[in-house]
């Protein structure tokens, strides 16, 4: 059985892409077999891997819009037991049409379950800023929501949009759905940083990851590369504090 | 005749709403009369504002859903020369809807052509880090649209989408519609951010604003306190700067 993770946020900019990519290398170096799904019409995911979005010929447009098998979308990267669906900008087509469709919100779960897809022990999914169509599909597959969000006062007023999504969800289509909040592009120096993670951490308590992620310009050059941070600078305090948070994640799932 | 400007950018976290606030205020500062339009479900324009996103009866959403006129949906804030038309969650309902309806992207234009939106100098919209149809309104509307960018490798290639997405609106609905890319949270130290703003001035020239926003915590500070940045701390980098953005869009106004 595969672990599946939606990495989700309606605010923009809070780390989303760079976290399903960091804890997905890191999980890998673990030794666990890792499939990363980008859903983002952005294709920020695609592009850190290397990959020219637009050039694959199947990708998680097709598994939504086309109901293609999961198998044929899948690729290789340069990383030992990562591999990856790229996205393309033909998702924002399944923004737009999905939502006629009949149970449309099933249909990655569904496509989740071939056994392909039980050949990973983790499913890692980078979702749009955005709360559609594609965002409904991946938090009905998923086990768990992460969230990253950084310590500033927009985005820790959007973690109240996601509680209530969250329980949207786990009534309409999957009640079992858990959640973490990670805090991300910490910096550890500013005032208004440290207050807001202190209040998230009064607010949400154990829904808040131990581990934290702090600013690391490593992190912003290693997309250019094309490889994960824990190739591009292994020793990195972004590469460090990923690794951590592999270890606690792989941790929570063992308890569950 | 007011001018109108979008703030959008499908890349998330680029300060779109810091610079529509932060912009707008600096406008009403010289003495012009300017509309914020805050058309993102996250209302963050709004929460920056010191306003409860929600609480309001009119927003943008009856303006777009149910065709209410623009003055229904204007209120006052706590700037001179700077009023509000507040956002709410319903506005996703927006992105769902929208796109059935004939002609739909045309609907705020026309709600513009109002003789209550003559009577400000500039209107400027705060747009969603997404592409839907609530951008695709704001796009049509507009005069201008402003670009917010980081110098990072996501967010420099989410501008080739954004070209492609300012081809389709010039060919479908506003064949007038200008552009200019605004650096933001640019911190002058880092090499990659040095050497991607090169680029960008490289690849864009004049579609660049010559004025750049630099990192300010001040500007994170801001929407905590309800006001605008001007207000908060007058001279503070980030006033100065988005002061001197303001002078040069007036310059650029005038000469079109
Ligand atoms: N810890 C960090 N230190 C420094 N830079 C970071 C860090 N994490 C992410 N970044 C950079 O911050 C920017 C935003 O991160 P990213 O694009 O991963 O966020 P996102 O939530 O996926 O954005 P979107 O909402 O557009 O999908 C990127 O340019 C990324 O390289
Ligand atoms: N120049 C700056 N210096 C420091 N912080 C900034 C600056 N500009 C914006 N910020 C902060 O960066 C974060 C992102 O900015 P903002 O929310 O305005 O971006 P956005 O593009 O509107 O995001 P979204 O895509 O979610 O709508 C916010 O927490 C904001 O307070
Ligand atoms: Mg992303
Ligand atoms: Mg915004």
């Amino acid at each position: 059985m595969s672990y599946i993770i939606a990495f989700s946020n309606e605010k923009g900019g809070v780390a989303k892409t760079t976290t399903t990519y960091a804890l997905g290398a890191a999980l890998a170096e673990l030794g666990s077999q890792v499939l990363l799904l980008d859903l983002d019409p952005q294709a920020n995911l695609t592009l850190a891997n290397g990959l020219e979005p637009g050039k694959s010929a199947h990708t998680s447009a097709e598994i939504l819009l086309d109901g293609s098998a999961l198998q044929d979308s899948i690729q290789t990267t340069q990383t030992t037991n990562l591999q990856l669906v790229a996205s393309s900008s033909r998702m924002v087509d399944a923004e737009h049409f999905l939502p006629v469709r009949m149970n449309y919100q099933f249909i990655l779960r569904d496509a989740l379950k071939s056994p392909e897809a039980q050949k990973f022990d983790y499913i890692l999914m980078d979702c749009p800023p955005s709360m559609g169509a594609i965002t409904t599909n991946a938090l009905t597959a998923a086990n768990l929501l992460v969230i990253p969000t950084q310590a500033e006062y927009f985005s820790a007023y959007a973690l109240r949009d996601m509680m209530t999504i969250i329980r949207r969800i786990r009534k309409d289509s999957n009640p079992d759905l858990a959640y973490r909040i990670l805090i991300t592009l910490l910096d550890e120096r500013n005032r208004a940083h440290r207050a807001i993670r202190e209040q998230l951490q009064q607010t949400f308590g154990a829904g808040l990851f131990t581990a934290v992620i702090e600013i690391d310009t490593r992190l912003r050059e290693s997309p250019i590369v094309g490889i994960p941070i824990s190739q591009y600078r292994p020793n990195s305090r972004g590469s460090q504090q990923y690794r951590i948070l592999a270890q606690e994640l792989v941790d929570y799932v063992r308890q569950q």
